[in-house]
């Protein structure tokens, strides 16, 4: 464990708590996009397949418990919350997942470390973890107006994997052989397509104007 | 390199 892991881990649970709280306490979903939620709960099936098989540490098997936790309850806020499903914006939150589902899973059958089905899924959860923020950021951009906790939320969650790459510099240089291109990789696209949404993100902090993203 | 030594990480 290393600090900039440590801080993306915690970026990560603040990310899903700033969410849930938001839905909890306020009782609306409004500018959260399902699709993701949905998305980032299949994310963490599919990786978090060792759970109950393989013990790593009480730290790991927590924060497993608590993402799977968080991301499927999020999905149930706001499918079945009698309260919350009503802000939920179905028509303007219209990405076909499925066109991400599909190629991710064609990907981890082609590119994986190893043919087997945990580590097949491990590859797809990396692909899938990727791609999953797009109807996220897709609603943002038509909804327009992006509230703080929404905004805060999506940018926590670009920091964390921001963060994980810092993380795998540092063990690169630390521990031998420690080589993983495929998380490398994932990791970068992951953090790049937030790029536009941190850029918007920033100037309207700096400018101190609500955060507006281009159509 | 095992992916072992990643499956430490969430």
């Amino acid at each position: 464990m290393n600090i900039f892991r440590l801080a993306g881990d915690m970026t990560h649970l603040a990310s899903v708590l700033v969410l849930l709280l938001k839905i909890h306490t306020i009782k609306s979903c409004a500018g959260v996009s399902l699709k993701t939620q949905e998305l980032y709960a299949l994310v963490f099936a599919t990786r978090y397949l060792d759970i109950f098989t393989d013990f790593i540490s009480l730290y790991n098997t927590v924060m497993k418990l608590i993402f799977l936790g968080s991301s499927f309850s999020i999905v149930w806020y706001i499918r079945r919350h009698k309260i919350v499903r009503r802000s939920y914006d179905k028509d303007q939150d219209t990405f076909r997942h499925y066109f991400l589902v599909l190629p991710c899973l064609l990907l981890a059958l082609v590119i994986h470390e190893k043919f087997t089905f945990r580590e097949v899924m491990w590859a797809f959860s990396l692909y899938l973890e990727a791609v999953a923020i797009l109807p996220q950021l897709v609603l943002l951009q038509r909804t327009r107006n992006i509230d703080n906790l929404t905004g805060q939320y999506v940018f926590l969650l670009g920091a964390y994997r921001a963060l994980y790459i810092l993380n795998w510099i540092y063990r690169y240089f630390t521990e031998p052989h420690f080589v993983h291109w495929i998380t490398w990789i994932a990791g970068l696209v992951q953090t790049l397509l937030y790029a536009d949404f941190f850029y918007y993100y920033f100037e309207s902090w700096k400018n101190n104007v609500k955060l507006q993203l281009p159509a | 390199s095992s992916n072992k030594e990643l499956k430490d990480e969430l």
